[in-house]
């Protein structure tokens, strides 16, 4: 049964899509059947691996309206274990649409909920709001990922992601965990930086992966070519580090 | 009368809220009298003032909901001349209430309608988004300044924020007008940047400002004290940069 993760930060800019492009494809690296879903209008996940289009084709929005299984809006990738569900720019208006839909929180969980068993780990790119489809994420998900960059307003936001998901938990999603806090675009050499890490870690005693994600040009420069950093470069330091972060999931979802 | 300028880009960590704490601190600095407005729930341009609060008091939401005038919502900053509507969490519902309610892409225009004459200008800090809130700020404008990281996800998202512009025009405000786009986080040393400046002065002829905003340390560090850069550390690039902005925009405007 898969492992269902929603990347997810109101907080805009932080790494969520670079996160769930290099994760998903450091897991499926390493041998596991992952589903990639951008549920953001603005579909940096589907172009960051290659799969933006103008075309009409079943999309994540097709997915919520259930006009559309799993099966019929993957695309393959160029790793053979990825799928890949795009994004839609219908999804912009899903959120007013979804406003006076029937089970308006449910509607991915419910298109998940047979999909799902065929893969290891499902991630979701969340856009940066805590709106309808952020929340659609956060009710289907197993636990959430919290990409945070070590920047002043970025961790004033987390107060309020906290206070969702709380209440996500008592209202949808009794299972609702958090997976970690994932240090993003991290320069040591900087005072704010290393203020910030050390507010994070107070917060969250034991929940900051050991795995952080450093500063680096190449994991900016991967996205133009449509392909993830393990592609791209791998011996670049962004490419170390979600390899990293993988095998640290791994080895935490294996001990259970 | 007042020049309404909504600062918005629905891509996420572009340098909203950076531009409209310090564009308006530099405004106020050379006498003009300037109203920010907070219409983010994220409160990072109310706390990067210096005026976050838990307390109950009127904000942004109140006048879009109708119950308070700006007169009621305002609050004086470090700098005299220099008034700000602050957020509130109340917003983050906002995009659901609004959905239903009478003259929904119109209630910040009302609201601003008589309280503008006293100022010279009004800055509206948007939400990563294209939702109801960034909607009311781009009927409420007389023009959008656009900040735009050198980035490729940021370049992809200026198409979809271009079209958004055009329904805006053509539906709700047709005075609406690009007061320009401004390029943030440039560091000139690296590829990606260079190209994607090139990039947008061939899509954008004639509207990317002169003024560019270099990645400056001191930026990101000004708001954790609550403070604009003007005041934090005006020897600062960040604050030149700031500076040479507003003279820009005062001298195309008085250009007409
Ligand atoms: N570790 C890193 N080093 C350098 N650049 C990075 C790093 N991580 C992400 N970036 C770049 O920073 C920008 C923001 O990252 P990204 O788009 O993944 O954030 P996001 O949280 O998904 O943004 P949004 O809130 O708009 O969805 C992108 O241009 C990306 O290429
Ligand atoms: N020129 C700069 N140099 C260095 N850091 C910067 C610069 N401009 C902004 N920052 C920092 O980058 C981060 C993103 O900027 P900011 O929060 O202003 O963007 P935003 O577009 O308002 O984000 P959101 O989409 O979440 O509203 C902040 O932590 C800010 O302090
Ligand atoms: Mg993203
Ligand atoms: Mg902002």
């Amino acid at each position: 049964m898969a492992r269902i993760l929603a990347v997810a930060n109101q907080k805009g800019g932080v790494g969520k899509t670079t996160t769930v492009i290099n994760l998903a494809a450091s897991l499926a690296a390493a041998e596991k059947k992952v589903l990639a879903i951008d549920l953001d209008p603005q579909g940096n996940l589907t172009s960051g691996l290659g799969r933006r289009s103008r075309d009409p084709r079943p999309s994540a929005y097709d997915l919520l309206s259930g006009e559309r299984t799993v099966a019929e809006a993957r695309l393959a990738t160029d790793l053979a274990s990825l799928h890949l569900v795009p994004s839609d720019r219908n999804l912009i208006g899903a959120e007013i649409e979804l406003v006076t839909a029937d089970e308006r929180e449910y509607r991915l969980r419910t298109a998940l909920a047979t999909a799902a068993a065929e893969y290891d780990y499902v991630l979701i790119d969340c856009p940066p709001s805590l709106g309808l489809l952020t929340l659609n994420a956060l009710v289907a998900a197993d636990a959430v990922l919290v990409p945070l960059q070590c920047e002043y307003f970025a961790l004033e936001g987390v107060t309020e992601l906290l206070s969702t998901l709380r209440r996500v938990q008592s209202a949808f999603n009794a299972r609702l965990d958090i997976a970690g806090v994932l240090l993003t675009m991290v320069d040591l050499r900087m005072t704010l930086t290393q203020q910030v890490i050390s507010e994070v870690r107070s917060h969250f005693p034991g929940r900051v992966f050991g795995a952080h994600i450093p500063r680096s040009v190449r994991l900016g420069e991967a996205p133009s070519f449509g392909k993830p950093i393990i592609l791209y470069d791998i011996k670049s330091k962004g490419a170390e580090a979600y390899l990293a972060l993988a095998r640290e999931i791994l080895e935490n979802d294996a001990q259970g």
